[in-house]
C-alpha cells in the first residue's frame, strides 16, 4: 500500500509540516 | 478540575487538531456569506472552463489542497500517527473526501444554496461545466442537511475525526487498535454532547452510507469523464489526486 501511495506516505512522514 | 479530565483533554486536542488545519476560519465564512459570484462572472467563470476539463482540474486543484489539510488534521489528531502506516494510508484514502464534504457545510449558506470556492460563494451554476449536475445537485443536499444541524465548531471537529478513524474500513490491519481509538473519540463526542446538551444532534445525523455513496459518485463521475477525455492523464490533474481517486 505504501509503494502505491508514496505520495500520502510522504506527506505523513513529513514532519515540519 | 474538569480540564484535566483525560476526555476533556482529547476534546481539547481534537479541536486544536481541526482548527490548526483549517482554511478558513468559520468568523470570515460568515462574514462573508453574502459574497456571491455575479451573475458577469459566472459567466466568466463558464467561458474559461470551456476548454474539456479546465474546470475538472480546477475542482480537482482545490479538493487536493483540501485533502492535504485533512492529512494534517490527521496528523495531529491524537493516536493517528500511532497507528500502523498502512492503517494511517487506508484510513485517508478511504474517509479523506468525505471529511472534505464534511467540512464543507462550514463554507456553505444553506439559505441560497451556495458553497465558498475560489474566493466568493457560488451557486451550482457555476459548476456546471463539470458536467455533472446531478451529482453536484447531490452534493449541495448533502452540504444542506448539515448545515441545518448548525454544529458548532467542536462538533464538526468530532465529525471529522469520526468519518476519519473507523474501523470498519476495508484492508485495515490492526482493526483492534483503529476501533480502540474510535472508541475513545466516540466518548469523548458524546460527553461533549452531553456537557452542552446537544445529544439530539447523534440521531440527527446524516448516515454514513450518504457520505459513502457521493463518494462512489465521485469515482463514476471522474472515471466517465476520462473516458470522454483520454488524452488529459496524467498531467491534468494533481498527483495526490491522481493517486487517490484514479
Amino acid at each position: 500500500l505504501k509503494e502505491k501511495h508514496k505520495i500520502l506516505h510522504r506527506l505523513l512522514q513529513d514532519s515540519s509540516s | 478540575k474538569h480540564d484535566s479530565s483525560p476526555m476533556e483533554q482529547l476534546t481539547q486536542k481534537v479541536l486544536r487538531s481541526y482548527q490548526e488545519t483549517c482554511q478558513l476560519g468559520s468568523e470570515e465564512l460568515q462574514l462573508r456569506r453574502w459574497d456571491t459570484f455575479s451573475r458577469e462572472e459566472i459567466c466568466t467563470y463558464q467561458r474559461q472552463a470551456r476548454p474539456p476539463g479546465k474546470m475538472w482540474q480546477r475542482c480537482a486543484g482545490r479538493l487536493t489542497e483540501a485533502i492535504q489539510l485533512v492529512v494534517e488534521f490527521a496528523k495531529r489528531l491524537p493516536g493517528f500517527l500511532e497507528l500502523c502506516q498502512n492503517d494511517q494510508i487506508v484510513l485517508l484514502k478511504a474517509g479523506a473526501l468525505e471529511v472534505v464534504l464534511v467540512q464543507m457545510c462550514r463554507a456553505f449558506n444553506g439559505e441560497n444554496r451556495t458553497v465558498f470556492f475560489e474566493g466568493k460563494y457560488a451557486s451550482a451554476e457555476l459548476f456546471r461545466a463539470l458536467g455533472c449536475h446531478e451529482f453536484i445537485s447531490s452534493i449541495f443536499d448533502f452540504a444542506q442537511s448539515l448545515c441545518a444541524l448548525h454544529c458548532s465548531e467542536s462538533e464538526v471537529a468530532f465529525l471529522c475525526a469520526l468519518v476519519l478513524v473507523n474501523a470498519n474500513r476495508r484492508w485495515l490491519q490492526d482493526q483492534l487498535q483503529v476501533a480502540r481509538l474510535q472508541g475513545q473519540l466516540e466518548v469523548a463526542f458524546r460527553l461533549l454532547l452531553r456537557r452542552t446538551q446537544r445529544e439530539e444532534l447523534l440521531p440527527r445525523l446524516p448516515p454514513q452510507a450518504r457520505l459513502r455513496a457521493l463518494c462512489s459518485q465521485h469515482l463514476e463521475q471522474l472515471q466517465a469523464f476520462l473516458r470522454l477525455h483520454p488524452g488529459l492523464l496524467p498531467s491534468a490533474f494533481p498527483p495526490l489526486y491522481r493517486e487517490l481517486f484514479t
